[in-house]
């Protein structure tokens, strides 16, 4: 397992930030960018899938009003594929009866899905040598957050009470040695230390966060990171070739 | 006495004023002075609120204004979560061809 992990360095992997605006399509957006990273790593080529094909193709329905990264893994399979996000373009509203899955070429598709066990080194390590990944995690703490790690507890951020989705892209350890306080110097001084962590990239726009992405301590299962953690396969397992996640 | 001359220096601003500044940024306006009362208070909340995060956060995030400051936390769960985690989520934890399972 390396020491740091970080899928945003190797060009045309992970895709720009998404913005869901009033639509509820975090998981929708999330399995997008599993799917176009994952696509990258395997055949090298830049793609980016079509969101709104999810939501207006998902069997559940109004897809604005929510849904699972399970779900959208399902409707890709079932329509053979996704059609580019240029020829079915994000709307931000939901028309159900109207997919259009049929009408445009598909640009990817998957083989098939699986759930990771819930177990951050095992996490880790996929990231590290397949890909990005989906995880569900506790929004609460996003509603304040500027930048940073955020380091959660149980009782500030409930790793049960999963409700946003968003892809993980990549981990590492803090090189600032102290916390905040101890760099403020406003308070009592931390004793010098680095913080491991996730990175994560929101579907919340690039204003948000640092550039549309944040950070969530890794080693604690802050806010729940390992409750469902999903990934497309792109490609059958007999065919793997070794990737290398630049450091 | 003499401090009373003396240049304060800069002062914090006022809750109005950043409140007025947010609003500039994200562009927001509301329909009515109740309204505006409303999110102004929400705002202050979520800033003392953040305010605290920072106080006990033992990592190195940092939180404040964001473009979210004017909701509640219901709110931006309705927004911007997905809402049908709210009720029980299915089981996904159950092994494939377990009792429980039934057919494959």
């Amino acid at each position: 397992l390396p020491s740091s992990c970080d899928w945003r360095r190797l060009k045309g992997i992970i895709s720009p930030i998404r913005q869901q605006e009033n639509c509820n399509c975090c998981w929708a957006m999330a399995t997008a960018g599993n799917i176009e990273a994952l696509w990258g790593i395997r055949y090298n080529q830049v793609v980016q899938v079509s969101v709104q094909e999810l939501l207006d193709c998902g069997r559940c329905g109004d897809g604005c009003r929510g849904g699972f990264v399970w779900d959208a893994f399902i409707t890709v399979l079932n329509n053979s594929g996704l059609a580019s996000e240029r020829d079915y373009p994000f709307q931000g509203d939901v028309k159900p009866h109207k997919c259009l899955a049929k009408k445009y070429k598909k640009v990817a598709w998957i083989q098939d899905f699986i759930m990771l066990q819930d177990n951050e080194k095992t996490i880790a390590r996929y990231l590290a040598t397949e890909g990005p990944i989906t995880v569900t995690i506790n929004m609460k703490l996003l509603q304040q957050y500027q930048k940073g790690v955020i380091k959660a507890t149980p009782a500030t951020c409930d790793p049960q009470a999963v409700d946003h989705s968003v892809l993980l892209v990549g981990f590492g350890r803090s090189k600032s040695v102290g916390g905040r306080r101890a760099e403020g110097g406003a308070s009592q001084p931390h004793p010098r230390r680095s913080i491991p962590y996730w990175i994560l990239k929101n579907s919340w726009g690039a204003e948000w966060g640092e550039e549309g992405y944040f950070r969530l301590h890794r080693g604690s299962n802050a806010c729940g990171i390992t409750k469902y953690p999903l990934t497309a396969r792109v490609d059958l397992p007999v065919k793997k070739r070794p990737v290398s996640c630049p450091p | 006495g003499s401090l009373r001359n003396k240049d304060p220096g800069p002062q914090p601003l006022e809750l109005k004023q950043v409140f007025m500044l947010f609003q500039i940024q994200y562009n927001r306006s509301y329909s009515n002075p109740e309204e505006y009362a409303r999110r102004l208070d929400i705002f202050a909340r979520n800033l003392a609120h953040a305010q605290q995060l920072e106080a006990e956060d033992l990592g190195t995030a940092e939180f404040g204004v964001t473009p979210f400051s004017d909701l509640t936390e219901e709110e931006f769960g309705q927004l911007y979560g997905h809402q049908r985690m709210a009720g029980e989520a299915p089981s996904m934890g159950r092994k494939v061809g377990s009792e429980e399972s039934g057919e494959s």
